[in-house]
């Protein structure tokens, strides 16, 4: 076995420096990591199933990653092995992204942009890596589903400054406002995505087109009282079949109020305050603008 | 932040820049503060003495731009062109989001009628993308558009420079607001009294009822 | 002071601070 292991090793070695990541990864995951014929410590099995499941995800082959990072996950939580640990957490995150898990990716790819240390073991944690990892928790989670969680993400990397940096933050600002994303900016937020963001999904949209237009329908119940589907399909730039589709969709599962008609092709939104209440925020709001003239007076000693 | 606050610091800095400009100069100061995509206010600016000055002067079409901007609206441009001089682009979309403010001033509900002829354009998408692009999402206004009823519904309007004349019937409705609200007042107070009176009686009530209970038990018993 | 004036219109521009149908009949 011992013979078999160092063959193996150096055939992935040569296949990784040919770039032959799978080919790489098979090779590796022919070492028997169970045998009982051999001590092998744990450190060893968990840097061999992490180094495996890396291979196969430079090929984005997320199935055979996530078989390997499972068998890792019961070596990670016992291992001290800082390099390795964070080895691991980017593979899952990188796995859920794959696997179009959004938000749970989100959610890694942001604890991962949030190490403190710079120095792990012989890795040097360079700034770009991180900014790589918050800009990837801020497309993951604009690409995940609109609803509550998601929205909370947004806003919690809406507030961390150091987004404000990133490229992506336009759009990430745009979102967390629940304003509407024009074509352009929608075109551009594209470039930026991996082959697996843009997939075609069963219904024929791409990721990106039903994350972009539950977003701006959504976006769009917070301008309206009622839209036509015309208008609506125009405003979002789709035809006004796919946006009833949408629309129809949501309000089913309960992520948007409304109802549709279908006679006059209108959709009603309807706003989640009862009439009571919304006069309640109105009166509080008019108060407020009455402190804040108040406020305003007395700064200027009136 | 809200918009008098976002454009405070703006008004003092051009204020301060016409203070010390003349003729000229002040014109293009007039032409740079139009077009400020963020700035929505110009009665500070056309207080400076400097700028009176530009009356009768060369410059004096600026001026008339800069009362414009101070409370007109794009009816009033179209209607009097020769009186002012070719806006830019960034003036005239700053003057269209103006006229929307003083639209917000009469009424809650704009009917798409009224605002696509008081605006110039031509069609619902058109006006939509104004007044979402252009209004609601610069923070000026806030509302909901509703396409069956074809009307612009605003909850919340910025304020415009105030027009001459415009004070005494504020001064107006703050005191009818005023006096309402102290009806209002007065008239919770008494219901409040009402309750507890009515409570008080009510428990006395309870009470009588509850010593003849007693009586007629011991009288039983 | 113009700037507190303007707060003032915006103000008043809220009242009143609705008027819909609906909101009569919840309101009664």
């Amino acid at each position: 076995e011992e013979q078999v292991l160092v063959i193996r090793e150096k055939l992935a070695e040569l296949y990784e420096s040919e770039q032959q990541w799978s080919k790489a990864a098979q090779m590796l995951s022919g070492i028997d990591l169970d045998s009982g014929m051999r001590v092998i410590d744990d450190t060893y099995r968990l840097s061999k199933c992490v180094q495996i499941a890396r291979l196969y995800l430079e090929d984005d082959d997320a199935v055979n990653a996530e078989a390997f990072i499972n068998k890792a996950s019961f070596l990670v939580s016992s291992s001290q092995h800082e390099v390795l640990n964070l080895q691991y957490k980017v593979c899952y995150a990188r796995i859920l992204d794959l696997k179009r898990k959004f938000l749970e990716a989100a959610l890694r790819y942001y604890d991962i942009s949030q190490i403190e240390k710079r120095q792990i073991g012989e890795e040097t944690i360079d700034e770009e890596a991180l900014e790589q990892a918050l800009s990837a928790a801020v497309t993951c989670t604009i690409l995940a589903a609109a609803g509550p969680q998601r929205s909370r993400v947004l806003a919690t990397l809406y507030k961390d400054e150091r987004c404000s940096k990133l490229k992506i933050y336009p759009i990430l600002q745009k979102v967390y406002l629940e304003r509407i994303l024009r074509k352009p900016e929608i075109d551009a937020f594209a470039q930026e995505l991996k082959a697996h963001q843009k997939a075609l999904l069963p219904d024929n949209f791409t990721v990106l087109d039903r994350a972009m237009i539950e977003h701006n329908l959504l976006s769009a119940s917070k301008l309206y009282t009622n839209i036509s589907f015309d208008e609506l399909g125009t405003l979002l730039g789709i035809p006004p079949h796919k946006a009833e589709k949408i629309a129809s969709r949501m309000i089913y599962e309960d992520r948007m109020r409304g109802s549709i008609d279908q006679v006059e092709a209108v959709i009603h939104f309807e706003d989640d305050t009862e009439e009571l209440q919304q006069w309640d925020q109105q009166i509080v709001g008019l108060c407020q603008a009455l402190n804040d003239v108040l406020d305003s007076m007395a700064k200027k000693g009136l | 932040m809200d918009i008098e606050q976002r454009q405070a610091e703006l008004i003092d800095q051009f204020v301060r820049q016409a203070s010390a400009l003349e003729g000229s100069a002040l014109a293009s100061l007039i032409v740079d503060a139009t077009s400020h995509p963020y700035l929505f206010a110009f009665s500070e600016i056309l207080a400076v003495p400097s700028v009176s000055e530009l009356e009768g002067t060369d410059n004096s079409l600026y001026l008339n731009v800069l009362r414009l901007f101070v409370h007109g609206t794009w009816s009033d441009y179209k209607g009097n062109a020769d009186h002012f001089l070719q806006l830019v682009p960034d003036q005239i979309l700053k003057l269209k989001q103006l006229t929307v403010l003083t639209l917000a001033e009469t009424n809650k509900v704009l009917p798409y009628d009224e605002l696509m002829q008081e605006l110039d354009v031509t069609n619902v998408r058109e006006l939509e993308d104004f007044l979402i692009n252009e209004c609601m999402y610069v923070g000026i206004v806030r509302g909901k558009l509703d396409q069956l009823r074809r009307c612009f519904e605003v909850q919340f309007a910025a304020g415009r420079d105030l027009r001459p004349g415009q004070l005494t019937n504020m001064i107006q409705t703050l005191s009818s607001w005023l006096a309402t609200s102290d009806n209002l007042l007065v008239s919770i107070q008494e219901k409040i009294k009402w309750a507890d009176t009515m409570s008080e009686l009510d428990k006395k009530h309870r009470k009588d009822i509850e010593d003849k209970v007693e009586e007629v038990k011991k009288s039983l018993s | 002071e113009n700037s507190l004036l303007r707060q003032v219109s915006s103000l008043l521009r809220r009242l009143p601070t609705i008027e819909s149908e609906k909101f009569q009949d919840d309101f009664l």
